[in-house]
């Protein structure tokens, strides 16, 4: 565990974050388990390239073998041969809102996961642990519903037009008022996906000749627009301060590669918190680097905002920091707000440049109104402006569930990951078998679980990923920690070799 | 290659590999050290140095789809301690295995040609080359 | 269970499975005669 020790100046609170080693035991029997998958699966290519098995996955024709393959097939081979076998645990259809609980289209396979039937059965009440719905927004009933409608009704669901034509309505700008106001920066800009506020905008700030450092763990769309933007990037260990700083150093002290010209401009990309690891990033020391070296910070809140901070202002006011010290303040609107899209935030300079030079402003279509109404409305409700305190009760509640929940699952001894006031928790499954059981286990005892495992994470950090939300009452937590409990027994999952001192 | 118990796990397989060999009762003491460093230098072969791509999509546009997964290691820096690991493992495996053959020549000669093929490969001057 | 877990054979189709143990099972019968053998 590298329990931080938080240096007075910088943290103005506890900053608890674990990652239990894995036990060597488990890694090798690890690497077991997936040498068996491995050499089964080169039997099972072998059958079917001889037609000894009958092949149900894409090829090319004959007619087509001596042309590019459009099948990579040894890319494949991971999916074909170990995916496919416990793939009934992914994408599971359901048919209610993600919301503390939902209903799941029943499912079976006579061909081990090649092919799926419906047998018409809703499995009804499944307790979601898995969607992203941190505040409990995401509902068909209350306070949004009503005004949405309204909206759909007076606005229409689609705008046919970019933000630079005719698709700038009034709501987008009360939006774009509203968030600003509630990030506490200058001006906002939002966007209709949340993955392309990423990979579209960072090309727009950064290009040739600049540097990006950016975390190895970052989503896809900050690789994608980062990748896209054509600027050299440079990986740091996750949420590592000394590996940043000796990146910032060289950076500066050497410059761009052969020229050994200054770098342009320096942008460092983070999370505010890592969605697979449940890290919290470590702000202040990012910001105390980022004013040492004179270089851009680019913080995105996919997952902190609205589900950290007493007011749910996310991980600056978690750390207790000035928006001001982030240059760009970028999120979505798809976790907490029981919505979609995303928003930049920042300087009004900033912010007037991307209206004119970002990809999303000039081709994307703008944020569907009854979108945008859901947005307003939750956005308010957090912040008060509805006259309630249902808002801040929501938040709140997140941060207790979360202490509750993850404390609870470290008391029955599973290896937890990331911080402990991170709504994102992830329980290690480790060997790949245990990630399918896991899964089904916890449909049979009534439990939507979202379950990770390689390439989306190290090949022997398989994991459940837990979400808490403010909507999960403290029944619906107790069962399913019983429940998980019961899993964990049967499974054998509690590798902690770590005790909680009560 | 560098994660952890991943060196242990690769010699723990030799040596379940070795105990199965020896386990057959028709096969020598001598035969079966050849027999394990055969194998042991043709699974390696295999793996690192015929297999090329990765056997699961990348989001790096097919950039490493050429390379083989010896070439693919810490992104291709050389002499990084897992390449240094998985070169000198080879080389233990071939001492053993002559020691317990007692220099026979016949077997000397197979577990020499085995061993450079899977050492040549490694030498930073063979990357990239076909 | 645990045993099909660790070794993954839990996630492979019944043929496999047999397969699987039956490889299993004879390298270990021939493991423990040699011990003993050699014992």
């Amino acid at each position: 565990i590298h329990r931080i020790a938080h240096n007075g100046g910088l943290y103005k609170r506890p900053f608890n974050e674990a990652f239990e080693e894995t036990p060597m035991l488990v890694a090798v029997l690890t690497y077991v388990g997936y040498g068996v998958l491995t050499l089964f699966g080169y039997l099972r290519d072998f059958m079917r390239h001889w037609k000894i098995e009958k092949c149900h996955h894409a090829t090319e024709r004959e007619e087509q073998k001596d042309f590019v393959p459009l099948y990579q097939d040894f890319e494949n081979f991971y999916t074909r041969n170990l995916y496919m076998r416990i793939r009934d645990s992914w994408n599971r259809p359901i048919c209610s809102v993600p919301g503390a609980k939902v209903d799941m289209l029943e499912r079976v396979s006579h061909d081990y996961n090649w092919t799926f039937m419906y047998t018409g059965r809703v499995i009804k009440d499944v307790i979601n642990m898995g969607s992203y719905n941190y505040l409990g927004f995401a509902q068909n009933t209350g306070i949004c519903k009503e005004a949405e409608a309204k909206v759909l009704s007076q606005y229409g669901a689609g705008v046919c037009s970019t933000r630079q034509e005719i698709g700038n309505l009034d709501k987008h700008e009360e939006l774009e008022e509203l968030v600003a106001r509630f990030l506490g920066v200058e001006a906002a800009m939002a966007y209709g996906m949340g993955f392309a506020t990423n990979s579209m905008n960072i090309p727009a700030l950064v290009g040739k000749g600049c540097l990006i450092l950016s975390d190895e763990l970052n989503h896809a769309s900050l690789v994608l627009g980062a990748r896209l933007s054509g600027a050299t990037i440079r990986i740091f260990k996750h949420n590592n301060m000394q590996s940043l700083e000796k990146l910032l150093k060289d950076a500066i002290v050497h410059g761009q590669p052969r020229t050994h010209r200054p770098w342009k401009k320096i942008l460092i990309l983070v999370e505010g918190i890592y969605s697979m690891e449940g890290s919290i990033v470590r702000l202040p020391e990012v910001i105390a680097l980022k004013k040492k070296y004179k270089s851009y910070l680019y913080l995105d809140e996919a997952h902190s905002i609205g589900a950290l901070g007493p007011t749910g202002r996310g991980v600056v006011e978690y750390f207790g920091l000035d928006p001001e010290d982030v240059d760009v303040m970028m999120g979505t609107f798809t976790k907490s707000f029981g919505a979609a899209g995303g928003y930049i935030g920042g300087k009004k300079e900033l912010i007037d440049y991307l209206r004119t030079h970002s990809h999303s402003t000039v081709y994307a279509t703008s944020l569907s109104p009854p979108v945008v109404e859901q947005i307003l409305i939750s956005m308010k409700c957090i912040m008060g402006e509805d006259g309630t305190t249902f808002g801040r009760q929501c938040v709140q509640q997140l941060a207790e569930n979360t202490r509750y929940f993850r404390r609870r699952l470290k008391e029955m001894g599973f290896i937890i990951y990331g911080n402990e006031d991170s709504p994102v928790v992830p329980l290690m499954l480790y060997m790949p078998a245990k990630i399918g059981a896991f899964g089904r286990e916890m449909l049979k005892r009534n439990i939507g679980v979202v379950v990770v495992g390689f390439p989306a994470t190290p090949i022997i950090e398989s994991r459940a990923r837990f979400c808490v939300s403010a909507a999960h009452t403290k029944e619906i937590l107790d069962t399913a920690l019983k429940e998980i409990n019961e899993v964990g027994d049967l499974l054998q999952l509690k590798y902690s070799r770590h005790r909680l001192v009560p | 290659m560098n994660s952890r118990g991943i060196w242990l796990a690769y010699g723990i397989s030799v040596g379940v590999l070795h105990i199965i060999l020896l386990s057959i009762p028709c096969f020598s003491i001598p035969v079966v050290w050849t027999l394990t460093n055969v194998i042991h230098n043709l699974v390696m072969y295999w793996l690192l140095h015929m297999v090329k791509g990765t056997p699961f999509e990348t989001p790096d546009q097919g950039k490493d789809r050429l390379l083989t997964h010896w070439e693919q290691i810490d992104y291709g820096t050389q002499c990084t301690s897992s390449r240094k690991f998985l070169s000198i493992s080879p080389i233990v495996l071939y001492f053993l295995t002559s020691f317990y053959t007692k220099y026979d020549p016949a077997h000397f000669l197979i577990n020499t040609v085995s061993l450079l093929s899977v050492l040549l490969p490694k030498l930073p001057l063979f990357h990239g080359v076909r | 269970y645990q045993y099909l877990l660790i070794t993954c054979s839990y996630v492979l189709e019944p043929w496999e499975q047999s397969m699987f143990h039956t490889i299993t099972v004879t390298v270990v019968a021939m493991v423990l005669y040699t011990a003993y053998v050699f014992i």
